[in-house]
């Protein structure tokens, strides 16, 4: 007969290891970096921390016995962020799906899943557990565990753990963990990740030791930091009727109107009334009469007309862009080109989700000439640099007609393209590439023709002043 | 201070349904009927039933109320398949990652969420439970259930159920969920979904009943079906630390030998033996013994040498390819051209899962000509019409040098490429496309070249007869 069974998710995505991004060696060195550092820079620059992080990646000593191991490499991540506080961080390593990050607010991270992914491709291909150090910026104490996951039961097993009273101020973290890696394969692409995070982020203070022995340095460049996003509520154009029976069932709020109020973005004591009027529905309705049987009808009706009135769009306090000028320096550090420009949109929503769109082209100069634009992706401040083709930034930069701006390929033409939201619609856990939402494709159209036009103007001016050189 | 919390993966996959495919009203109205009619596939065809299957797709009449309420559709699909036992209906159809395709086997579902996710989106958007009447082969009884998922405990939530005397022989399984969808959007994939599973599989009824009033009919063309894949034990050059200290604490083995010969495929007596000499392993050891502290690096030698050793190539056995006759015959249907060639390699394997790669290739004749092939991709005879440009088969078709084989474009050239695998490396949980496992691009490769040749054949004897009229 049919073997039916249930499966933890522990053990989901350690046997589909793939979906997070641990398809190979190569791939799972790559990955496992990136979330290390994702989560450091989460934990520092969107904690208002100027952020110190130091990347080392070690090759393991196989003793040489011509048995065929496989290169394995020690991975450790420190930052100087808020720490992981005691109570939560067997939880937070060795759990799948637990995660401080569920809230509406722009972060990297956002699945509670990254390092969980790292830990568990470690345990499959070196067997040893993940160590963890940590102290918060308010506690005494500095923590330190080792752990596995387990994985039938999707719990941590601690095999190891210490206290130590903290000297001075010192707050951060430091993961660290071995994997079988492909170094000679992921070099180049962990190099271009790391240098695309820190030119975005001139503010932090990195540093990479590579299994070559190299020492990559990228130094502060500024005390400027952005604000750092804030907490918000879920806005009205992007509930379901699941997350309102939820929403529902845990509110304090006594009639359907104080919940409209208090527990959404956007809707105000009048637009409730406003909005309660228009579709007819009782304003003193107590909450908990939405969920009794036969009332299916009226929430459903609820749930659409919450997304059907025009309330007002989400604001943008938080989210944390780049800023255009930061862009600008950004490509200019990285191609010496002879022309940039950069532009932070004003925010937009999808699905009640806000969103800022930010687009920088860099033109000529030292750039190489390619048969299209060279694409920088990002999200959330994070690089992109696989799975380019179905990514909608890509879409839209491969689909403009380059030839009404002046330029023709091959050209030395780089365009990057940054979408900051509290919530990036990626096609994947491995946060590898962006879906095109029609909302956001349209705003990086025009923000890509917006700074296309200031290029045209540029290639036309030249071109004119060119023209009256040779005269 | 932070909030720290853990997600049921219902939850997970409720909040992040694009990753499951179900991204909007358009995607996930194609989506769930995708789901529902592979289960419906998996229960008859794998299980050596003709499948009869049944799909309906039909407006919900909103009273009109100009209140904005968005169109909502129910889906119905039934089958005459092996049925669901009652004792695992609730969990099948409520619990996500739970699934009777945990096993090594060659099935269209493989994650234990496809259905869930749709359910999951049918509460989102409509609120109502779905509906599922079952009755497998030898009960006396039909089931029947109208559940819902507890989103934050991933629980089936049963509000109706009931059973009948069974009358006659019937066996099957009818699925009937409410979703918010835009069939107007929707359509021309779904049709295209439904067209290209009845053109591969001539040995199954299959109606479609579209909310337009639409009913179309796939007639069964043959009785003749392939062989149900079995299931297979695992292969040692795809095992991993974590699954091997599985197996060591559910095996009834005494010995390690005896663990390899009855735990693995492609692993007998002597080659058990040969084996654990060459690395010098004791053949009488203790398999718990593996599992003991500091025992951790002969784990890791063990998992590596299992990995290197030269095992025999895992079976065939475990697949189920559709033919190079059928291939042939639907691309005659589908297209009436005047030259048609198709192959099934012969079985390959990746990080030990056995695989199959079927191409066919389609020119001219009523073939429309189109600047690039016409790309059909299937995977585990599932049709993939999403996400091409990140698809092995794409990169491999589109980066083949035409020209060599008569071929300019614009051309009218079809290619179907079906990759058939106890595990094929999709993308992502939606089943869209797949990664490129070097072992799989290169079979699509020769595959392609394979059949590219013939057709060359063709058209230069073509080329020099049209020659000959001329003169
Ligand atoms: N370096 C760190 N400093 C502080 N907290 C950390 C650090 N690394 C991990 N954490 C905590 O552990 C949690 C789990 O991390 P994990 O990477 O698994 O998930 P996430 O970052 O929340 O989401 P994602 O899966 O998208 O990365 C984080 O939410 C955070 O609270
Ligand atoms: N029509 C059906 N007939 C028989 N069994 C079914 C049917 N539909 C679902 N099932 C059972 O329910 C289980 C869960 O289905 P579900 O679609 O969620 O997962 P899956 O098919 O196993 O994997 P996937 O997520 O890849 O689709 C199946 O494994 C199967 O045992
Ligand atoms: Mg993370
Ligand atoms: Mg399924």
């Amino acid at each position: 007969g049919e073997k039916y069974r249930e499966m933890s998710v522990a053990e989901f995505f350690a046997k589909n290891k793939e979906l997070a991004g641990f398809s190979n060696p190569t791939r799972a060195l790559y990955q496992a970096v990136r979330e290390l550092v994702e989560n450091s820079l989460d934990a520092t620059d969107a904690k208002g921390i100027l952020p110190w992080i130091h990347i080392s990646i070690a090759p393991v000593p196989e003793p040489s016995q011509g048995d065929g191991s496989r290169p394995r490499y020690v991975i450790s991540v420190e930052d100087n962020g808020v720490g992981v506080p005691v109570t939560s961080m067997a939880m937070a390593f060795g759990k799948v799906l637990f995660s401080s990050k569920y809230v509406i607010r722009q972060t990297r991270g956002m699945y509670g899943l990254g390092v969980k992914a790292a830990v568990l491709y470690g345990q499959m291909t070196a067997g040893t557990p993940v160590e963890v150090f940590s102290a918060t910026k308010g506690s005494q104490y500095v923590h330190m565990m080792r752990l596995m996951i387990d994985v039938q039961r999707n719990e941590p097993r601690i095999l190891e753990k210490g206290e130590w009273n903290k000297r001075g101020s010192w707050h951060g973290t430091k993961v660290t963990l071995t994997l079988e890696g492909d170094w000679s394969r992921a070099r180049s692409k962990i190099l271009e990740y790391v240098k695309r995070t820190a030119v975005i982020a001139p503010y932090a203070e990195i540093v990479l030791e590579t299994p070559d022995g190299e020492i990559l340095y990228f130094p502060r460049t500024t005390r400027r930091m952005p604000k750092p996003p804030k907490e918000a509520k879920p806005h009205p154009h992007g509930v379901d009727i699941e997350q309102l029976k939820s929403i529902i069932r845990s509110t304090r709020a006594k009639t359907l109107k104080d919940l409209l109020v208090t527990e959404f973005q956007s809707i105000g004591e009048k637009t409730a009334v406003d909005f309660l009027e228009r579709y007819g529905i009782d304003p003193k309705l107590k909450p908990r009469e939405l969920l009794r049987k036969g009332r299916e009808r009226l929430l459903r009706r609820l749930v659409d007309a919450l997304m059907e009135y025009p309330f007002r769009s989400p604001k943008s306090d938080y989210l944390s862009p780049i800023g255009s000028d930061i862009i600008e320096i950004g490509l200019r550090r990285m191609f010496a080109p002879e022309w940039v420009g950069a532009v932070t949109r004003s925010p937009k929503a999808h699905r009640g989700h806000p969103f800022i769109v930010e687009v920088g082209i860099a033109y000529g100069g030292s750039i190489e000439s390619r048969d299209e634009p060279l694409l920088l992706r990002y999200a959330n401040k994070i690089p992109l640099l696989y799975e380019e083709r179905e990514d909608v930034s890509y879409k839209v930069v491969s689909s403009i007609n380059w030839k009404q701006y002046n330029i023709d390929f091959p050209a030395p033409l780089v365009v990057l393209v940054h979408i900051a939201s509290t919530k990036v619609p990626y096609k994947g856990v491995g946060k590898e590439s962006v879906s095109d939402v029609p909302e956001i494709e349209s705003e990086i159209r025009n923000a890509v023709q917006e700074i296309a036009r200031k290029l045209r103007i540029y290639l036309s001016r030249k071109a004119r002043e060119q023209e009256a050189i040779k005269r």
